[in-house]
């Protein structure tokens, strides 16, 4: 039974698993990442296979940004400056954060900014 | 997040997690949902990082976020990391990164360099407690024998506590919501006391994947912001992750 007030606290679920029903979504597909090879082209794969749910997420954080900047200057400021950042972040992930913009399509400075978020989003 | 170790009677280590992430980052008011988690949700993937065509480590990422919150070294140590939130946070890291110091480790760079150098569970939980970072953190780190399971609290700077594993003193799990376990969660959001009250319920007799997937099942501690669940058995090698929904009535967080 679920308390129908916040946080809407349950009874401890039990049988949930194998994952069915209306919590779960669906399994996670598996890639290879081959640390053998150069680090800008490690995550071609994956990227290749996820390029548009990539692009859907970047334009959904563009859009949170340009609601608090309208005038599109935060997401110019990211554009500009955070592909120098790429050049200081240690090897090889700036390698491997080029590679994902190139096969990706999105900005560099976008990219750069999905890897650093967890710094950024303590602000 | 809510991230848990656990001991199973027979001494072998299990490490389960919820990545919670999008707060404040958007609301789909017909949706009820977070619009940025919905974005995420997709682009959960599982990642086998091979060299010399071996595994070296496995994780849970993000495509396209080259850093790591979720991952195995098969046989030989688990780990997640959970939000930290302080005054004292990753903002002033990154000032002094762009003002030209830059002796401290991103955080997802740092798991990411642990899962694919370290080779034990005390190598990983000093790199993990000692190195000086951009951000404050919680590392959740199991091993791969009795007692190795603990909770890490970091500052940028230092290692502030660890919590571990004591099944003699009764402790045979340690569980990290977002909180310094030695404080009470903020009311709004405690979902530690709900996910420790199913973890005791379970017992640690009946401790399982299965099990600790009901805990990581059970409303608040699953919420709107949880985009996966992931399972790891240490002992076998073994990471499975899940992509969630929480149907209405459902915490925002």
């Amino acid at each position: 039974s679920t308390q129908f007030i916040p946080p809407y606290t349950e009874e401890c679920r039990t049988g949930m698993y194998p994952p069915n029903g209306p919590t779960f979504r669906g399994p996670v597909s598996w890639y290879t990442v081959d640390l053998d090879s150069p680090p800008s082209q490690r995550w071609t794969a994956v990227i290749t296979e996820k390029k548009q749910d990539l692009i859907r997420m970047i334009q959904a954080v563009r859009n949170l940004a340009n609601a608090f900047v309208p005038s599109g200057k935060l997401i110019e400021l990211v554009d500009i400056t955070l592909p120098l950042m790429a050049n200081t972040l240690p090897s090889p992930f700036g390698e491997e954060i080029k590679g994902i913009a190139e096969v990706s399509g999105v900005p560099l400075g976008e990219v750069v900014l999905f890897n650093i978020f967890y710094e950024i989003f303590t602000v | 997040c809510t991230s848990v170790v656990a001991e199973d009677e027979k001494g072998n280590l299990l490490h389960a997690r919820n990545l919670d992430f999008g707060l404040f980052m958007g609301w789909d008011m017909k949706n009820k949902s977070w619009i940025i988690t919905e974005k995420l949700k997709p682009l959960v993937v599982n990642l086998d990082f091979r060299r010399n065509n071996q595994t070296v480590f496995k994780s849970t990422n993000f495509a396209g976020y080259v850093g790591m919150l979720t991952g195995i070294k098969p046989h030989t140590f688990t780990l997640t990391m959970n939000e930290r939130f302080t005054l004292d946070g990753g903002y002033i890291g990154i000032l002094e990164w762009i003002m030209g110091q830059r002796d401290g480790m991103w955080m997802s760079f740092l798991t990411r360099s642990v899962l694919e150098n370290a080779t034990s569970y005390e190598g990983a939980k000093r790199q993990l407690a000692e190195t000086k970072m951009l951000a404050p953190a919680y590392f959740i780190l199991g091993g791969n024998q009795s007692r190795q399971g603990c909770i890490i609290t970091r500052s940028r700077l230092l290692s502030i506590d660890v919590l571990e594993i004591d099944v003699k003193l009764g402790r045979w799990y340690v569980l990290e919501t977002n909180y310094d376990h030695w404080k009470d969660p903020l009311f709004l959001d405690d979902r530690r006391t709900p996910a420790m009250k199913c973890m005791n319920q379970t017992t640690q007799a009946k401790i399982s994947v299965k099990t600790l997937y009901d805990v990581l099942s059970t409303k608040p501690v699953l919420n709107k912001l949880t985009t996966y669940t992931t399972l790891m058995q240490v002992s076998e090698g073994k990471l499975e992750s899940y992509i969630r929904d929480c149907p209405n009535p459902c915490m925002p967080w």
